[in-house]
């Protein structure tokens, strides 16, 4: 398959075109095994060859393409279910990409891929110019010095007439490069100090991430099994060492923690390959944007990644069909724009991993509930520090376009820890009251990300997802009373960038704080958008209830989350309170 | 971390922008001290 090729068609015969594909693959491979004496990885590339097919991962470049007019063009990829596309070229006919993917080529899975380019528009849908569908295999086996494949782009209404070509790459990755790469990643994830070593109460975090109590059982014996050079640390050769020896004896992993899929303990290669790329999915190593079922929706833009986020939201059907959800749409009120939120892509993926599969969640009751109050009181701990003011400028430079300084009450300098940055004060002034004069007029709380319900049925029917979220669950039996059924609900959810003092939305009396211990899951829409989780109903909170002469009672809830589990709070009871009043803040801590 | 605030049964008219993109799950990037809405006994009082 493929149309026109721009090299020639392999030669056929099948006993020489199996010879001839093994040599051409041996060559695409990006061989290293003399570098790395280890067996498993040479087995599994074995086991590739014995087949006669391949199973692995395919890094997919599309480089750029020839069109026979101008204009600011995309091109998709659709393999199987998946569909991924590039970003948007200038204004041209010679539109330039350069972007990768990585794709699962599985022995007996798809292995077709169509590109699709299409001509973007502002206002109406994208139009599909011209597509090609190649046989992955046949590019990776083919043979040739050039180090692109060049094919047309067909008219999609007649395909006769050619309407220009792409320029694409194939290569496919060593599969001992994979499981180190796998290894690394998997490592990231429990390394709190960034050192890229695990210490013993690091690994045993990420053993019992793994769900396999019998692994979780012997943690210091496979601790001891990893630790090769008894260094009393485990490095990411050793890691990989240990998973690739397990692998072949017991199976540290049953389950992918990513998407919770079942991993079949006799298709060792593949699971390790299933692994790498949904541990790679969300996390900004790929350009390719994905979460697509087709190439026409990936074409929407804009406006499909809106309606992707909002109606994808239950995760039903497995973590990755919001696999784009490292950047969430927001609507600045201020500029009346559409933003897109950063999320760090290592905050992502253990997001996913832990909130939006049963699996994930079944971890939960495994230990993993204690994990994330252990990880918060230990990261809030290392905030506290004098070191951890270092993290201050880096912090600043990745939110540079959503924090201002110059509103800030004091400079950098005066922050000798990154809590004292993190729960900073504005200068007066810089964030006006709303109608101040008048307490009929509720204001907003906090900088944050909003939402606004005029019941807690409409925030079930868009919002919250969690089975058991209620109001009643939210304030607990000591300060829920009738007048608050169907009461409006507002949701002010802070992001790490945000200024992390909370304010008081209506002038009154507080009458008390009730605080109702929990939980510290997140409260990022992954997690509250799921149905497995009632982050709001099961984190650890403190209720207020402010009594005012315009509103009748308010109750005010403030949620710790994950790493920032520390609510303090600014007023007392029975102290009056004008809107616009700081109220308290969150910060780094259990 | 999240603040949720909970008006008592018809005690507020929250504005009108946050209502239509909540309903389209999409939230409002805002800042402290912006309007959220006005009491709707004040409302009814007026209306009188």
């Amino acid at each position: 398959m493929g149309h026109g090729s721009s090299k020639e068609d392999s030669p056929s015969g099948s006993k020489e075109e199996g010879s001839s594909r093994i040599s051409h693959l041996k060559q695409r491979l990006h061989l290293h095994r003399h570098h790395h004496g280890r067996s498993s990885g040479s087995s599994s590339y074995q086991k590739i060859l014995a087949a006669g097919g391949f199973a692995g991962i395919a890094l997919l470049t599309l480089i750029h393409a020839e069109m026979k007019f101008k204009d600011k063009w995309l091109a998709c990829v659709s393999l199987g279910e998946q569909t991924f596309r590039t970003e948007i070229s200038d204004h041209t006919d010679r539109p330039v990409w350069k972007s990768e993917k990585k794709l699962l080529l599985e022995k007996n899975g798809p292995h077709v891929a169509r590109i699709s380019v299409f001509e973007t528009n502002r206002l109406s849908r994208n139009n599909l110019i011209g597509y090609c569908e190649i046989d992955l295999l046949e590019v990776i086996i083919r043979d040739g010095d050039s180090d692109f494949d060049v094919f047309d782009l067909l008219d999609p209404s007649s395909s006769d007439i050619v309407v220009g070509k792409i320029f694409l790459s194939c290569s496919v990755e060593d599969p001992i490069e994979t499981e180190k790469r796998f290894a690394r990643r998997i490592l990231s994830i429990m390394d709190y100090n960034d050192d890229a070593k695990l210490s013993f109460s690091e690994f045993s975090d990420l053993i019992n991430a793994f769900g396999n109590q019998l692994a979780a059982d012997k943690k210091e014996e496979l601790f001891k099994v990893a630790d090769k050079n008894g260094d009393g640390i485990v490095c990411a050769d050793e890691l990989a060492a240990l998973l690739a020896i397990q692998q072949e004896k017991e199976p540290l992993m049953n389950r992918c923690p990513v998407c919770g899929e079942i991993l079949k303990v006799s298709d060792k290669l593949n699971t390790m390959v299933h692994l790498t790329l949904c541990f790679d999915e969300g996390t900004g190593n790929q350009v390719m944007t994905g979460g697509f079922l087709t190439d026409k929706q990936a074409a929407y833009g804009w406006m499909f990644k809106l309606s992707e986020w909002a109606h994808f939201s239950s995760y039903d059907i497995g973590i990755n069909s919001g696999s784009s959800s490292s950047h969430i749409l927001v609507f600045d009120r201020k500029t009346k724009r559409l933003v897109e939120e950063l999320i760090d892509g290592k905050i992502v993926l253990s997001m996913r991993a832990i909130y939006q599969s049963k699996i994930g969640l079944g971890l939960m009751d495994k230990g993993a509930k204690e994990l994330l109050q252990n990880i918060s009181e230990k990261h809030g701990r290392r905030m506290n520090l004098a070191e951890s003011a270092q993290d201050i400028p880096k912090f600043v430079e990745f939110f540079k376009d959503q924090i201002r300084l110059s509103e800030v009450k004091y400079p950098l300098e005066h922050f000798k820890t990154f809590n004292e940055f993190f729960i900073r004060e504005l200068k007066p002034g810089a964030r006006p009251i709303a109608c101040m004069e008048r307490d009929d007029v509720a204001i907003c709380s906090a900088d944050c990300r909003l939402m606004a319900f005029k019941s807690a049925d409409d925030s079930l029917r868009f919002w919250v997802k969690g089975r058991k979220f209620s109001i009643q669950g939210l304030l607990g039996q000591d300060v829920y009373s009738n007048a608050f059924i169907d009461g409006a609900l507002v949701i002010f959810r802070l992001a790490p960038q945000d200024y992390h003092r909370f304010h008081v939305p209506v002038s009154g009396t507080v009458e008390k704080f009730v605080n109702i211990p929990g939980c510290l899951y997140t409260v990022n829409p992954i997690a509250v958008n799921s149905k497995y989780c009632n982050v709001f109903t099961e984190n650890k909170r403190v209720v207020s209830i402010i009594s005012t002469a315009d509103f009748g009672k308010v109750a005010l809830v403030a949620i710790g989350a994950t790493m920032v589990g520390s609510i303090t709070f600014s007023k007392k009871e029975g102290e009056y309170v004008k809107k616009g009043d700081e109220f308290g803040y969150f910060s780094f801590g259990g | 971390s999240t603040v949720i605030c909970v008006f008592e049964k018809d005690a507020i008219e929250i504005d009108e922008d946050l209502l239509s993109n909540s309903a389209r799950s999409l939230e409002t990037l805002v800042q402290v001290g912006m309007k959220l809405g006005v009491s709707t006994r004040k409302l009814s009082e007026i209306k009188l």
